[in-house]
């Protein structure tokens, strides 16, 4: 059987919600090292990893790996009916057809519990390199909300350029030009409002814009966003979720044709 | 021109 304690059920539910609008159905696979997540959008242009460590629950038990098909508008409805400060406990039979998700309240004076329909799901597993990138952003979160959510309004597309000058969104459209530039800035006291710029060699690449705004809705999840870019590859936006693990989006560069 | 990729095509597996 699979057992997940988390205390903090908000992580959770915050997961669902960055996850929702990307990917409609997928499945997380359960083992003895943790939950992990790997879907593709719809248009197969953006992938999606997810990683939660055994170790980072109050509580993990695994008996047998095995994939969980979830339906992940269906996973927030009942997500939603958690409480912020709720415990949530997922359990699950061995090849079971349905999750059941516990909620305590803090004090303990709350208990409900809702079964999820569980899909059969095919997928493929697609194999992702370990591999060192041209440049790696560390930003505040919601700096990279704001710019992807600013340049949307502006344009679809954005050239992303890193140089020792720093890193540059450029983006186009029918209102006019805009250009977005953030400097390395560690003078901050707080950690997380630093943007630490590590760059190995200048790189520029264009994304569709819509995606990567989609990417910020993880912006609750961490205070920092983590930007890996190399020439022709996907870039890797990273949200790290606590101790818990890491959420990755990889989206396709536009290339020329 | 640029055209969007398909992202299944940089991993293995893809």
């Amino acid at each position: 059987m699979f057992e997940a304690k988390i205390s903090q059920g908000s992580v959770l539910k915050k997961l669902v919600e960055a996850l929702k609008e990307l990917v409609t159905e997928g499945n997380i696979d359960v083992s003895p090292s943790g939950m992990s997540l790997q879907a593709m959008d719809s248009s197969h242009v953006c992938l999606v990893s997810l990683v939660l460590r055994d170790d980072g629950f109050d509580h993990f038990r695994c008996d047998r790996n095995m994939p969980m098909g979830i339906h992940f508008a269906n996973f927030s409805k009942i997500l939603k009916c958690a409480g912020n400060d709720d415990a949530i406990t997922l359990k699950a039979e061995d090849n079971a057809d349905q999750l059941t998700l516990m909620f305590e309240s803090s004090n303990q004076d709350r208990i409900s519990d809702f079964d999820l329909k569980l899909m059969s799901i095919e997928s493929e597993h697609l194999g992702i390199p370990d591999q060192d990138y041209s440049a790696e952003i560390k930003m505040p979160a919601s700096e990279y909300q704001r710019i992807v959510r600013d340049l949307t309004s502006i344009g679809d597309t954005v050239l992303i350029s890193a140089t020792k000058e720093g890193i540059k969104f450029s983006t186009s459209g029918d209102v006019g030009t805009a250009n977005v530039t953030l400097r390395h800035n560690t003078t901050s006291e707080k950690q997380e409002e630093h943007t630490i710029i590590d760059l190995k060699e200048p790189v520029a690449l264009t994304f569709a814009l819509r995606y990567l705004k989609n990417f910020s809705n993880a912006t609750a999840l961490a205070p920092q966003v983590k930007l890996s870019l190399t020439k022709d590859l996907p870039i890797v936006v990273e949200y790290q979720v606590g101790e818990l693990g890491n959420i990755r989006f990889y989206l396709a560069p536009k290339i020329d044709d | 021109q640029q055209k969007q990729a398909n992202i299944g095509s940089f991993f293995t597996g893809g």
